[in-house]
Parts: structure tokens; C-alpha cells; sequence
């Protein structure tokens, strides 16, 4: 079950706030329920699945593009009050809904609305369905909003980690080379000392020679 | 004993790496790890 | 300007949902004003901070603990239908609560309010502010979970270059014993050949020796 409540001005009455929820169940395009209430009133009506598939046929235009323009003319809330111009006469209960373009408008589409017997009943709802809605966003604020703080507290430890591999790295490269310069100099030093000793050797021999 | 120091002394340089036996991975990284931190 | 909205019920109505909203200016203690409606009608009134005062002392509270107090009946709304006892005399225009603990109730404050003649008016006002929460807390949530994905890809992003840097941490040590290793045993070699050397022309300068 989804449902959406938005603000929308009447063209008779652009002083007054109207609201108007749109309820469906799987889809917007398979049929919806309109209730319209001016916080005094409510009216309510229904339009089913075929009626807007004769709409769509009836401005020519394919049934899910139709479906996107009822989405956002009735259910989208925000731009709907530059877009759309919505009409609804309290005596008749016909309610209306046009697009607007730049110098031109046409009709979207249309229902009759039957005036609810017991308002307050249907405020109500519509009030607990806001704050239920609120606590719900709330919780799903709170939720996220520790989710994001565990995560900057993962990021933060996996950075510290990755730093002090790097850091760690250029350490054991430095530290390695060290000790293998050390090791290194000790077999130079030996062979230095192995030709300082093959030198002398070679030297007393020739002078040996030299003397025999 | 002075013969044995002598021996090792001509065998093997300061840090415990023979002088003469090629070295491999695992010598080499215990001649490492015996060494003082050089800094 | 603080609001909060919560469902509660009278004692006299129980079968049908009321709505109290309490507003406030920097501090509940400071004064709020109340408002109560049923969806079709509306009453409101003001409790100042000297009338929260008074009734601290009346109860033998002190006034932080009183305001905490009201806070939990009035404006907390989970938990306010177990522990608070609502009642209002729509004649009277009388609206009271009591805290309700194990076997005994006290009444913890009590406020005049006046019907509202326009009630149309504050009912919209009350579901264009449901309205205009929950578009904030959608937008909230909206931007958290942009937060979120950010903060997942940036951890996803560091674990990589941490994970890489590790394994450049063991290839790098790998690949630098294997080059000590050959530069040493070169230098080995070259001491072995060195030492045969020697031992060669020792032993030539020895038979010399013993020849002359």
C-alpha cells in the first residue's frame, strides 16, 4: 500500500491550502483512491484501472507515459503548483486536473469525489499517518545516522592502518638496507684484507727470487 | 678459547654471516634479526 | 521555535484519537502553548513560565525535574498512553494531566484552553507542518544515504590501498633479500676465490722454502 499526501491550491479557492492524498497498491497505473480535504471537508473517490487506460487513449498518449504525468501532477507535490492547475467544484464533486504549458493547458484527467460523511475521522487518519510517517523517518535518520558514524570510525581506523603500512614500508626498506650495508662492508673489508695478504705473499716470493 | 675465537674470527664476520658459505632467505634473516637496530 | 505533535487519549474519549501539539520558543520551562484537537474541532491555550513555576512548588518538585516531567507527558508521546491520564471537558474547556505510577495517579498540571474559531485554519496549519517535517526528514535521510555511500566507497577505497600496500610490504622485503642475497654470495665467491689463492701461493712459497 503506498500513499503520498501533498499540498495543492484549488483554482476556485488559491487562498486556501488544500491537501490531497493519493492511495494505490502496487502500482499508481493499476488504479488509485483520491481524498481531498481543505482541513474542514473531505471528499473522496476512486479511479480505477480501465479509467485510466480509456484517459490515456482518450489524449492519445501511451498508458505509461499517462501514468508518469498522473505521478507527477498528483503525486509528486513539489513544481505541481506551476505545472498543474487543479479544479473542483464542492457542489458537484467534480475534481480536475490540467497541465499547464507555456500558453497552453489540457485536461489530464478527472473524478467525481463524494463527500465523506465523518471528517474528522478521515483527518485523524490523515494526521496519524503524518506522524507515523515522521517517527518513521526519524528512526531511519537515527539509523543512518549511526551507520555513518560507524562508518567514519572504519574509514578512520582502515586510514590510520594504511598510514602506518606506508609508514612501516619506507621503516623496514631503510632499516633492511642498513643492515645489509653492514654485512656487505664486512665481506669488502675481508677481501681487502685477502689482497693486502696476497700482495705481501706475492711480494716476499719475489723477493725471495730476487735473493736466490 | 683463544683457538676458537681465532676460528670463528676467520670464519665468519661480526655479525654471524660466514664468510666463505653462500648465504640464503633464512641465513640471511637471522644474521638480520641478531643485529642491533642499526639506527 | 520548537513543535511537537504527538496522538493522545482522553480519558472520557478513549475510542477516538486526539492530537496534542505543544510549541515553544527556546525552552519548555520558558512557557509553551498547547493545542488539542480531534480532527474536527480545536482548542488551545497558554501555560507560562510562571504558571510552570507555580505548579513545581504546588507539587513540591523542583522546577528542572517539573519541566522533564512535562516533557515525558506532553511532548516525549511513546510511552504517554501507559503513563499519563488525559482529560479535557470540552465545556469547560478544562484540560488536565495526571501521571498514573502502580496504585496511585497525581496530577501533574492543568490548563484552560479555548475552542479556535477557525479550526479549518489550524487543522491546515497542523498537516502542512506534518507536511513540511517529514519533506526535511526525507531530505535529511536523502543526504545521509548520499553520506553513507561516500563514506562506503572512501573505506572501500583505503582498504585497497592498505590491502596493497601489505602485499608491496612483503614483496618488497621479499625482493630485497633476493638481491642482498645475490650481491653477498658474489662477494662470498669472490672470497673464497681469493682465500684459495692464498692457500696456493702459501703452499708454492712453503715448497721454495723447502727446496732452497
Amino acid at each position: 500500500m503506498y500513499r503520498k499526501v501533498s499540498r495543492i491550491c484549488l483554482a476556485s479557492e488559491p487562498n486556501i491550502t488544500h491537501f490531497l492524498q493519493v492511495s494505490w497498491e502496487k502500482a499508481l497505473g493499476s488504479g488509485f483512491v483520491i481524498m481531498l480535504t481543505d482541513g474542514h471537508s473531505a471528499w473522496t473517490g476512486t479511479v480505477s484501472e480501465s479509467e485510466i487506460s480509456q484517459e490515456a487513449d482518450d489524449i492519445a498518449m501511451e498508458k505509461e507515459k499517462y501514468v508518469d504525468e498522473l505521478r507527477k501532477a498528483l503525486v509528486s507535490g513539489a513544481g505541481a503548483a506551476d505545472m498543474y492547475k487543479f479544479i473542483f467544484s464542492k457542489e458537484s464533486g467534480h475534481f480536475s486536473f490540467d497541465k499547464e504549458l507555456k500558453d497552453v493547458s489540457f485536461r489530464l484527467g478527472s473524478v467525481t469525489l463524494d463527500k465523506v460523511a465523518n471528517t474528522a475521522e478521515v483527518i485523524r487518519e490523515l494526521i496519524g499517518y503524518c506522524l507515523d510517517t515522521i517517527s518513521e523517518n526519524e528512526a531511519k535518520n537515527e539509523h543512518l545516522l549511526k551507520e555513518n558514524e560507524r562508518l567514519l570510525r572504519d574509514w578512520s581506523d582502515v586510514q590510520g592502518r594504511f598510514e602506518k603500512c606506508v609508514s612501516s614500508k619506507e621503516a623496514l626498506e631503510t632499516d633492511l638496507y642498513k643492515r645489509f650495508i653492514l654485512v656487505l662492508n664486512e665481506k669488502k673489508a675481508k677481501i681487502r684484507s685477502l689482497h693486502k695478504l696476497l700482495s705481501e705473499v706475492q711480494e716476499l716470493e719475489k723477493n725471495a727470487e730476487c735473493g736466490r | 678459547c683463544p683457538s676458537t675465537k681465532q676460528h670463528f674470527a676467520h670464519e665468519y664476520d661480526c655479525y654471524g654471516d660466514s664468510y666463505f658459505v653462500d648465504t640464503d632467505l633464512d641465513q640471511l634473516k637471522e644474521v638480520f634479526s641478531g643485529m642491533k637496530s642499526p639506527s
